[in-house]
């Protein structure tokens, strides 16, 4: 554990956090992708079967069943609770052409030939590109709301920490994982847009919206 | 050329 993995876990914290709390206190899961959480599901519960086999810390799994339980209740909430409020008219990207990929890398490139490992492997991929359905959502209807743009940016900072983390362990522990580490950079690469965007309109009280 | 994942990161 380091500084830069510590920051980069809060801020995924954060990112959930903000975004249950916006549709439980709004009531509403307007500007939300549907698709995107699915796909976090998918994440999540394909990357912690672990947490049956292998134990490393008392941290790691009250994380991982935090980060299960989550987006779980997400997905409540925004397919059942709230269904009359979410947005399916401007969240049609179609999952599969990222879930079918991901699958197909990870059945090509994987650590190790083992049900658990592929599965991590394609959980890794997944993530990287989790955010589409969101990001095309918000292009789509051209504007975000202030605290869904502040869940992006959490969400976006996390993987960018990780990065940091990462040249950390390569430096101070000789410690490397290639899948991880592209994997992060590309999904680092897929906020840049909306960083921008973020720092210069939402950080100056603008709406983040996009020009026509 | 890969070193292995070591399931601490989350």
């Amino acid at each position: 554990m380091n500084i830069f993995r510590l920051t980069g876990d809060l801020a995924h914290l954060l990112a959930i956090i903000i975004l249950l709390l916006k549709i439980w206190k709004t009531r509403s899961c307007a500007g939300i992708s549907g698709k995107s959480q699915i796909l976090f599901a998918i994440v999540y519960t394909t990357r912690y079967l672990d947490l049956v086999t292998t134990f490393v810390s008392a941290y790691n799994t009250l994380m991982k069943i935090f980060f299960l339980a989550s987006s779980y209740a997400t997905m409540y909430l925004i397919y059942i609770k709230f269904k009359a409020t979410y947005d399916h008219n401007h969240d049609t990207f179609r999952i599969e052409f990222l879930v079918a990929p991901a699958f197909v890398l990870a059945m090509l490139i994987t650590h190790a030939y083992t049900l658990l490992e592929v599965l991590w492997t394609f959980s890794i991929y997944l993530e990287s590109v989790a955010i589409l359905p969101q990001l095309f959502m918000v292009s789509k209807t051209g504007e975000a709301e202030s605290i869904t743009s502040h869940y992006l940016f959490a969400l976006g900072s996390y993987r960018a920490l990780y990065i940091l983390n990462w040249i950390y362990r390569y430096v101070m522990e000789n410690n490397y994982d290639l899948i991880a580490i592209v994997a992060g950079i590309v999904q680092t690469v897929l906020y840049c847009d909306f960083f921008y965007l973020y720092v210069t309109k939402v950080l100056k009280g603008k709406k983040l919206q996009l020009p026509a | 050329l890969l070193q292995e994942n070591d399931h601490d990161e989350l």
